[in-house]
């Protein structure tokens, strides 16, 4: 969850 | 997602492709470093290795297939179908000197010390400083065409908007991630003086020509 939150941005 | 990260991204996307159609319709890549263009090439390539591992969006990976394929066809066109307008004496920065520091920050300043961590934070500090090379050639050829300076206000912006998606996302979604943004903050402010100059002389349809 973490990962997907700071890492969704291109 | 939200609507300034949205218009970012599309302000990205614009970016590139007002430089492909630059270099291809003009069949020429003068006043253009190709240097910046290798360090976006290491800077997208780095930072989406996590195409392989972790699915987000449709969108998402498309984007991210989009501009690592654009970035290299960029290179493609200025280092070899292009070549002989490419502008090798004055597109001299040394990109190491911008390199090797985000390196050696990557590798002590990152919010986890794996791979994938260690290579997305040396992509986002190398992005911050990618535009250098293209700023110093407009300053020491002192001019640009207007589709470049097109092309540089649409790249500028789309790190300022990433600046507003922070914050909407830091009070509506409560989530902050520290290095992305000094990292934003350090690439926009590196646009300040050419927005200024954009605003000022190329929305009244002069050139953009920079005090010699």
């Amino acid at each position: 969850e973490n990962y997907i939150k700071s890492k969704d941005e291109l | 997602m939200n609507i300034f990260r949205l218009f970012g991204d599309l302000s990205h996307l614009l970016a590139i492709i007002i430089l492909l159609l630059k270099i291809w319709k003009t069949r020429s890549c003068a006043g253009i470093s190709g240097k910046s263009q290798i360090l976006f090439a290491i800077v997208y390539t780095s930072r989406y290795l996590d195409l392989m591992t972790t699915y987000i969006s449709a969108y998402n990976t498309f984007m991210k297939i989009v501009f690592v394929a654009t970035s290299y066809a960029t290179v493609f066109l200025m280092y070899m179908k292009f070549k002989a307008t490419y502008d090798r004496n004055h597109d001299t920065f040394r990109i190491e000197f911008l390199i090797v520091p985000a390196v050696i920050l990557a590798l002590v300043i990152n919010q986890e010390f794996t791979v994938l961590e260690v290579l997305w934070t040396f992509s986002i500090y190398l992005e911050s400083v990618a535009i250098l090379p293209q700023l110093f050639l407009v300053s020491k050829t002192g001019e640009a065409e207007s589709i470049t300076s097109h092309y540089l206000f649409a790249l500028g912006s789309y790190r300022a908007l990433y600046l507003l998606n922070w914050v909407y996302r830091y009070y509506a979604e409560d989530h902050y991630d520290l290095i992305a943004i000094v990292a934003g903050l350090v690439q926009t402010v590196l646009y300040c003086d050419f927005f200024y100059l954009y605003i000022t002389k190329v929305l009244k349809g002069k050139k953009l020509q920079l005090p010699a």
